[in-house]
């Protein structure tokens, strides 16, 4: 797995590896990596929103400090990176996207569907169990597409709120973090902050019970998300609703015991 | 000095000639000028390692980068260390003392002076995709330390 230059006089390593040395060898790099293996189930693609936003953040750091690693693939339609992306991204250690987990909870048999099918589209969690210990979150952002829409007035504006879900039904509670106003005819990336949220989430993951979306027509009235164009879970894959963390590492990191 | 106060202080005026006398003394005895000349061309240097993910078969994982080239440092610092600019100075003395004491005290070693970092973009076991910064993964510069 290993290529030198041909000025190399040694012999080391200008051998073919038995297999256990190049098992071992993997182990080391993971080692580097801070893994304890590869992930064990590989059924993500590279073409989901997630990927393509923290692609273009790699390149990002590969066209700016790293200016030696060319971008790899294009990346063009994913959630473009702010300025105020950037600025995170200089400040961090490590970025995480997280996918949504909401539509992923299977359907109890005996429940109606549609209701189930209508709630989900409204409702997004994220599972911020997996974050290191030493890691602490500078910024978060939840960031949900929203298309163009055809059959709507041109000047039509709708009215999008995103809560925090404190309890859940029966007694439901919500808290309100963010609103604003979208034009029927926008298209592009939301962006709403979410670094209160994640950090009182990473210290209290009980008290993650995910977000919770309304959409507001201009007359006040609740109507679905997709009829503003908002990419909420059965759109393209690549603009599926997702969260982005930017960490900062609190000490220093120091590799295992092996 | 190897000698305590007393010696340091009767010395003082002249230090230099001291070292300069026990190193001509040393290169006498030893051949040191003629093997400088031999060992020039196996002096401290980078070399390229290029750690293919690609090849390990990790690209259904990590995004990218395809590989990097990690470099590591080879080769050895010997008399005259002043000649490479990349010696620090504690490395130059370092090369003296062995000199006059070669059983006991060692050779600098050949190692990196200065470190790069690189980023990797991967999937975890729950498809949420990592961004990870890794700081002085990449050897920029060897030097004799």
């Amino acid at each position: 797995n290993f290529s030198i230059d041909n000025e190399v006089r040694s012999s080391f390593i200008q051998r073919r590896l038995r297999n256990h040395e190049r098992k071992e060898m993997q182990r080391e790099i993971l080692s580097l990596l801070g893994l304890p293996h590869r992930p064990r189930s590989i059924v993500h693609t590279k073409h989901n929103a997630a990927p393509m936003f923290m692609l273009d953040l790699y390149n990002t750091i590969s066209t700016d400090a790293y200016s030696y690693y060319k971008p790899i693939l294009p990346t063009q339609g994913s959630a473009a990176v702010t300025p105020q992306d950037s600025r995170f991204l200089d400040n961090a250690d490590m970025v995480m996207s997280f996918v949504n987990l909401a539509f992923c909870i299977p359907l109890i048999a005996d429940q109606d569907q549609d209701h189930l099918y209508q709630q989900h589209q409204k409702e997004f969690r994220f599972d911020l169990s997996r974050i290191p210990e030493e890691e602490v979150v500078t910024a978060a952002e939840f960031r949900i597409y929203k298309d163009f829409i055809q059959e709507s007035y041109e000047n039509e504006t709708f009215r999008v709120s995103l809560y925090q879900v404190l309890q859940e039904p029966p007694n439901r509670e919500l808290l309100l973090l963010d609103q604003r106003v979208i034009w029927a005819a926008e298209e592009g990336w939301l962006v709403f902050d979410l670094t209160a949220t994640s950090n009182l989430w990473v210290v209290n993951p009980e008290q993650n019970l995910g977000l919770h979306l309304v959409l507001e027509d201009s007359h006040g009235q609740r109507t679905n998300p997709r009829l503003a164009g908002l990419v909420t879970g059965s759109g393209p894959q690549d603009k599926q609703p997702f969260m982005v963390v930017f960490f900062k590492a609190n000490e220093v990191r120091f590799r295992g015991t092996r | 000095s190897a000698h305590g106060n007393k010696g340091r202080q009767s010395n003082r005026s002249k230090p230099q000639r001291t070292v300069q006398d026990a190193l001509k003394a040393a290169e006498a005895e030893t051949g040191a000028v003629k093997d400088v000349i031999t060992t020039e061309s196996k002096g401290c240097k980078k070399h390229e390692l290029y750690v293919s993910f690609r090849d390990l078969g990790w690209q259904d994982w990590i995004i990218a980068p395809e590989g990097y080239a990690a470099y590591y440092c080879e080769g050895e610092c010997a008399f005259p260390l002043n000649s490479y600019m990349n010696a620090t100075n504690h490395a130059i003395v370092q090369t003296l003392v062995h000199f006059i004491n070669p059983e006991t005290v060692p050779k600098p070693c050949c190692a990196p002076t200065q470190l790069h970092g690189i980023s990797v973009l991967y999937f975890d076991d729950s498809s949420n995709v990592i961004l990870k910064k890794y700081r002085n993964m990449v050897v920029r510069a060897c030097g004799c330390h």
